[in-house]
């Protein structure tokens, strides 16, 4: 993916 | 972790035990808007269902769980216990409206087009128009309790601190969640008619009261 996003948020 | 993210969340936690506080203190969910609560439940299990696939961290784990669990508790007290102190003839906002144009912008905008990743992106945009039947009501009946609005006040604060985390976390790590900022800008937007009303008027230690 382009974005890397760790989805570590709430 | 950074300050802002830490505050941002406290914020979060701190609404839901007003919100929790305020109904067992008045026993009554009057002023609150189901539908709104029920939004919430569907934001967080879209969003958490990672608590089953990934670690990120104990702090994380736990906020998740409670998360859930306060608002499948919230919505259980307003549809169960204190039933009768709720009003639905003034909760009429159309969830619908809300719910179909999320599940749309998660087709489209996402980071990878798997369940989890839309779902992820649904509960995103979700959450960021969950508030609408809430503050719709409160327009309607043009004032609330000053415990619901302390309750909105710590809601809406919560993710505009995550603003300063985002521009914090680009600078120190590089990172960019152009999804999660979007809706998080526009989610602060919606809230900005109410912040105005609530440091003008409820932290002047007066009524919450809109203008006729």
């Amino acid at each position: 993916s382009r974005f890397q996003v760790k989805h570590d948020e709430l | 972790m950074n300050f802002f993210r830490l505050l941002g969340d406290l914020s979060h936690l701190a609404s839901i035990l007003i919100l929790l506080h305020k109904i067992k203190t008045t026993r009554s969910c009057r002023g609150l808007s189901f539908k709104t609560q029920a939004l919430y439940v569907a934001v967080f299990i879209t969003r958490y269902l990672d608590l089953t696939y990934r670690w990120v961290s104990l702090y994380n784990f736990v906020m998740k769980l409670f998360f859930i669990g306060s608002s499948c508790a919230t919505l259980y007290l307003m549809r169960y216990k204190y039933c009768p102190t709720h009003d639905p003839s003034i909760d009429t906002f159309k969830i619908e409206y809300l719910v179909g144009p999320c599940a749309i912008l998660a087709l489209i905008f996402n980071y990878k087009f798997s369940v989890s990743e839309v779902l992820w992106s649904f509960s995103i945009f979700l959450e960021s128009v969950a508030i609408l039947p809430q503050l719709f009501m409160l327009q309607r009946t043009g004032e609330a309790e000053t415990i619901t609005t302390h309750y909105l006040a710590a809601l809406g604060i919560y993710r505009a601190f995550y603003i300063p985390n985002w521009i914090y976390r680009y600078f120190t790590e590089g990172v960019v969640d152009p999804i999660a900022i979007v809706a998080g800008i526009a989610q602060t937007g919606l809230y900005l008619d109410f912040f105005y009303v609530y440091f003008t008027k409820v932290m002047q230690g007066e009524k919450f009261e809109l203008p006729a």
